[in-house]
């Protein structure tokens, strides 16, 4: 499956990569990789976090990892934040720019943040991926060993659907599902859903995380949410 | 830009095709599209409504039309519900099996969704784009006519990100944008990012819907907000 020149290249370096999809979008996939990656590294852990939707990259806002990065020996070094290495797209294009690639280069994208970037040692590399299960989670699956899938859906039906063949995605791209998060839990969306989905699938239920107006704000200004509460939320991430 | 076969075989059938599209997933853009076409048809107008989500359809359960679609002098016939012809990718795949397909099978979907399928006469064609800025949009303004394009969009600044690249996409396609719907508008994900967005864009503000529970219901069930309410919601849509 993986491409054994990119996976040599990583080999040693890259120790776990968790890849967080969904196949719907806005269900909060960014939310949940940004704030399990900060988790991670206020346990101390080496992490790194790699913005894989290339047509809508919002983790340099998100981890207010603003700037231009660094080159070295023909290499992109990772921005630095909060104790974690990050890339994204998002560094790479004028910020107001539609990126109207077909395809392939969605495929080539994808490999070129793993081989052209100077990713440092990394105990968790979490990777954000676009919705739908097309280009860009085929080429992670085909370019590097993914050890497992984290699926977040909200609780209603509709998402449900899509969590559904996102799993499925992952699942014939031989990367194991890690399990389930159930995310904007609460009177607006609903409840219940996520757990039901995990029974289905025969796959953990990792947790709930309710619908709170603070985490929107945390988005916005760029501080991940675990980072600043210590609360029931920070503790489901 | 558009094809001229594809576009001369549905000439005099499909009046006006317009976009609902945004950058971002999840901001509502499906339901938007499913209450703007129930709405128009209330009013009288011919109306067909195309979900173009290759990997994540939504439409056939947002609007309760379940089943197969028949077949008829080798082309598919759109469902009829509400009083609306639709069509989806969700009708001719398995509910929860994933496509898992890279770009150049999403261009020859969408050239599909109009060429094979028997659309009667249609005043207003609304066409649900998935997230992101890539193959979907392309393949749909250069296969036929859009007459323009809907950015939906969160209040939240990443929402607001995406909703520009959007924007831009379909600038660069030569699809003039109609204008700026801000959705989920409220104490949670805020307020006035989507009038601000029009401003800065120097196009229409359409209006704002408001994050409410009885919208999700209504999408959960099948049966579009617009067709059983009578309040500002509705009016909005
Ligand atoms: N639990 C939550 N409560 C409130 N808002 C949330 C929550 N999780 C995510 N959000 C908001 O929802 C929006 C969508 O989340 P995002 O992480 O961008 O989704 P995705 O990556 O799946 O597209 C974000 O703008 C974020 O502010
Ligand atoms: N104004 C609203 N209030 C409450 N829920 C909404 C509203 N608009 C959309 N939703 C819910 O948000 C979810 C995402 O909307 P959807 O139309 O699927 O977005 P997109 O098509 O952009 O991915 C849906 O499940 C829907 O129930």
């Amino acid at each position: 499956r993986p491409d054994s020149r990119i996976a040599d290249s990583i080999a040693g370096t890259i120790k776990n990569i968790i890849a967080v999809g969904s196949g719907k979008g806005g269900v909060g996939k960014s939310t949940v990789s940004v704030n399990i990656a900060c988790a991670l590294a206020k346990e101390g852990a080496l992490v790194g976090l790699l913005d894989c939707d290339i047509y809508g990259p919002n983790i340099p806002r998100m981890t207010g990892a603003a700037g231009l990065p660094l080159e070295r020996d023909e290499k992109i070094v990772p921005m630095e934040k909060h104790g974690i290495q990050i890339m994204s797209m998002g560094y790479l294009i004028p910020p107001n720019q539609a990126l109207v690639w077909r395809g392939p280069m969605i495929h080539s994208a994808v490999r070129q943040l793993f081989t052209d970037v100077a990713w440092r040692e990394i105990d968790y590399l979490i990777v954000d991926l676009p919705p739908g299960t097309g280009d860009a989670q085929m080429s992670l699956a085909q370019s590097v060993p993914v050890t497992g899938a984290i699926i977040v859906t909200m609780p209603q039906l509709v998402a449900l659907d899509d969590a559904r063949r996102g799993a499925d995605a992952f699942t014939r791209l031989s990367v194991p599902v890690l399990g389930i998060v159930e995310n904007m839990t609460g009177a607006v969306f609903g409840s219940g859903g996520g757990a039901s989905l995990a029974d289905e699938l025969a796959v953990p239920f990792i947790g709930s995380i309710e619908l709170e107006a603070g985490i929107t704000a945390s988005i916005n200004t760029g501080r991940p949410y675990v980072l600043d509460h210590d609360d029931g939320i920070s503790a489901a991430y």
